[in-house]
Parts: C-alpha cells; sequence; structure tokens
C-alpha cells in the first residue's frame, strides 16, 4: 500500500456538495462512492443525483424494523445501494437537481441514468483492508459520529473520548501519513473524509481523522461499490 | 540600552502597556452572523440563538482540550443546538450496526 493516497488527485471525486438543513448525508455518501467506482470504470467523472435517493428510495435493512430510507429523515448507504441496484442506476446530478427537499414525488427517467452499481459490499474492521478496498476500488461510504464535527475547523481530529455510534454519511477519499499531533508529539496517519456541508466548513469541506484505534466509529461501517461499465 | 554589562537574554518587543485584544462573546456572534449571513425573525429568536452561540463555545473549547490536534471554534453551526444539528445535518438510520445481510468484500493482500 502507498503511504499515502488521495483520489482528489486522480480525479475520482467531484467538488464538495452541500445538503442543506435535511438530512440527507447518507444520498452524498452513497453517490460520492458511486462516482468514484464509475469514474473507475469509465474513466468520466460524473456528479450523480442525491435527490433521485431523496425522492425516489424508500428501501428498509430487512434486520432493522422501521429502517427505511427516508430523504431528509435520514437513510443508509447499504439500501441507497440495494435500491440503486434494483432500480437500474442514478441520474445525473443535472439532470435531476437537488433541492434539499423531501416528500416530492420520485421523476427518475429511466432512459437518463448514467452510473450503475453492480456489487457492493462492506469491509472488515481493519483499517489495512480499508486503506486496501480505497485504494483498489475507489471512494468508500463510511459512517461516523459526528459529535466533533460541529465544531471543527481544521487540523487531523483525534479526540481522546469519542462515541462509536453512527450517525453521519461520508465518504473516505484518501490517507495521509504525517498530520501532527502535538499534544502527543509525533506525525499521526490520518484519514481523508469528504463531507456534505459545503466548502465552507473544514478545510474547503474536507475532515482530517487520525488512523489507529476506530476513532468515533470511522471504521466501523464502511462500504465499498463497483460500477458497472455500459 | 546603556545596560551593556546586564545579561539581557529577552528583548521586548511588543508595547508593554497593551492590553491583549481579547473578542467578547457579542464580538464573536457579530462575526458569526456577518460571515455566514445569518438574520433572525425577531429579537427573541436572536437572544435565543446568542444563548445558544455562547454554549456552544463553551462547547468549542471543551472539544479544543480533548481534540488538540484538531481547531475547534465557531462554525456554521454555532448557532445550532445539538438536537437541531443531529436533526437538520446528520441523518445515518440505524448505522450502529452492521447489516446482517450484507456482503462482506473479501480479503485483499496489503503486503508488499
Amino acid at each position: 500500500l502507498p503511504e499515502e493516497f488521495d483520489w482528489r488527485e486522480r480525479g475520482a471525486v467531484t467538488p464538495v456538495k452541500n445538503q442543506g438543513s435535511c438530512g440527507s448525508c447518507w444520498s452524498f455518501s452513497a453517490t460520492g462512492a458511486l462516482e468514484g467506482a464509475n469514474f473507475l470504470a469509465t474513466g468520466k467523472l460524473v456528479s450523480l443525483s442525491e435527490q433521485q435517493l431523496v425522492d425516489c428510495d424508500h428501501e428498509c435493512d430487512p434486520e432493522e424494523a422501521g429502517s427505511c430510507d427516508s430523504g431528509c429523515n435520514g437513510g443508509l448507504m447499504n439500501s441507497a445501494f440495494e435500491y440503486t441496484l434494483k432500480t437500474g442506476g442514478l441520474m445525473r446530478e443535472e439532470d435531476y437537481p437537488y433541492t434539499g427537499k423531501d416528500g416530492a414525488t420520485c421523476k427518475l427517467d429511466k432512459s437518463k441514468i448514467v452510473a450503475s452499481v453492480s456489487n457492493f459490499s462492506v469491509i472488515s474492521i481493519d483499517e489495512e483492508q480499508i486503506a486496501a478496498n480505497l485504494v483498489k476500488n475507489g471512494p468508500l461510504a463510511v459512517a461516523i459520529n459526528a459529535a466533533y464535527m460541529q465544531t471543527y475547523i481544521g487540523g487531523v481530529s483525534c479526540p481522546y473520548i469519542c462515541m462509536r455510534r453512527l450517525n453521519h454519511g461520508v465518504l473516505l477519499v484518501g490517507y495521509g501519513s504525517a498530520g501532527y499531533a502535538p499534544a502527543r508529539f509525533k506525525e499521526k496517519p490520518y484519514w481523508i473524509i469528504k463531507n456534505s456541508w459545503g466548502e465552507t466548513w473544514g478545510e474547503d469541506g474536507f475532515y482530517k481523522i487520525c488512523r489507529g484505534r476506530n476513532v468515533c466509529g470511522v471504521d466501523s461501517l464502511v462500504s465499498t461499490v463497483t460500477a458497472t461499465v455500459s | 540600552d546603556g545596560n551593556e554589562g546586564d545579561d539581557l537574554v529577552i528583548k521586548q518587543v511588543v508595547d508593554g502597556g497593551a492590553e491583549p485584544n481579547v473578542l467578547s462573546s457579542e464580538d464573536h456572534f457579530s462575526l458569526f452572523k456577518k460571515k455566514f449571513g445569518k438574520v433572525y425573525a425577531s429579537r427573541e429568536e436572536h437572544d435565543y440563538r446568542f444563548s445558544v452561540f455562547k454554549s456552544n463555545l463553551r462547547r468549542a473549547r471543551r472539544h479544543q482540550k480533548l481534540d488538540p490536534s484538531a481547531r475547534h471554534g465557531v462554525t456554521q453551526f454555532s448557532d445550532l443546538t445539538r438536537s437541531e444539528f443531529k436533526r437538520k445535518h446528520l441523518g445515518v438510520k440505524g448505522g450502529f450496526k452492521l447489516p446482517k445481510d450484507a456482503n462482506k468484500a473479501p480479503i485483499l493482500p496489503t503486503e508488499n
């Protein structure tokens, strides 16, 4: 594995988006992973529609009663991949633009689908495996506990204590080896995470969180997706 | 000057009489409103948001102590309570456990 890796430098990551006042982070995490997988499959980076997921995806987790994708009221990335697999794929962002509001009828036009899922799976809680899947398959959909993100401005986040109850969907796009941790007087490796709160949040919309001990549950629910080559 | 015999290790380079410029909570809130274009519908709403903002400033200080390698402070969410932030900007459901029916990714080689 390379010591450092960043899919942004390789053209697999679209510009930072903004979910607005809508609990649709799960849809941004899912589209981000499929955008990367589609880039690897086709060589083209296409921004995909979160609003299609918000309006049309009501997939449920079969093991969790009442846990269904429900627009601004939340969802799960794996269920979004399941929906995308079943329905045939996602439309372009520009063909089905984001409004940040739910309750609208589904306006899917299947003739305009541009990216399809061929397979998706979850990765074991093992940072080497997460890094390997990131490098091999593209950006990964991950869930995280966002408690420290409300006040985050920059640097490598490495809280001494952070709950591992997952409540936010983001996109793992790379990792670095030399984020400096002043309190510990050593270089700390970190994950690079794309968020969906606009470019004014964090480091131009991105978050760095230290690697090594499943901080804030970042290693707990990591999904990889592969795209169909049409 | 004139004391060359003394062992002057530290040279004063700032005005010794100057007070440090510490911003008050009101100053921080004004800058926050300006930076993020925040406008509140009524005086009551403004005052309530200011109280939430002050609470979040204290929280940012706590986070800074618990997370010293990051920088914590005022963000666009500084006028939201924790539950408002969770409701409006998060949204992973049932994500605290792995779906039982999920496909497991094959183990990849990571040596060399």
